[in-house]
């Protein structure tokens, strides 16, 4: 995927069956963003595969003021990309495999 | 321990600790 400058990595062990997933976030390169990032550090969350879209948990980020608006594209994708990471290699196990 | 807990109004809970320097680009 496209360096954002965000990483976005499992906070916990993918047993690829639960729907809510717990991610971890944080800023790798503060030089892609756009707007001034204050480093609050890696940001823990969980997010349900199915009901939920990465633009919403950006969303809400920016609200809780740990990024600006400007930069809430980037978040979400970064957050998007992991998740089609996430669902990608959940398929793979289930058709390929046994 | 520095880990904080910010719960936005719409009821996620966000769970923020330091990064580890390793897991930091360099600069």
């Amino acid at each position: 995927a496209e360096d954002t400058g965000v990483r976005v990595e499992l906070a916990e062990e993918d047993d690829g069956k639960k729907t809510s997933i717990a991610l971890r976030l944080w800023v790798e390169d503060q030089k892609k963003l756009k707007g001034k990032y204050k480093d609050s550090g890696a940001i823990e969350f969980t997010f349900d595969l199915e009901r939920e879209v990465p633009d919403a948990v950006a969303q809400e980020m920016v609200e809780s003021g740990f990024f600006l608006e400007c930069d809430m594209k980037l978040v979400s994708k970064s957050i998007r990309d992991r998740v089609a990471l996430i669902k990608w290699h959940r398929e793979r196990v289930v058709t390929g495999g046994e | 321990s520095s880990t904080t807990q910010v719960v936005h109004s719409a009821g996620r809970r966000f769970i923020v600790s330091p990064v580890p320097e390793s897991r930091l680009k360099e600069q």
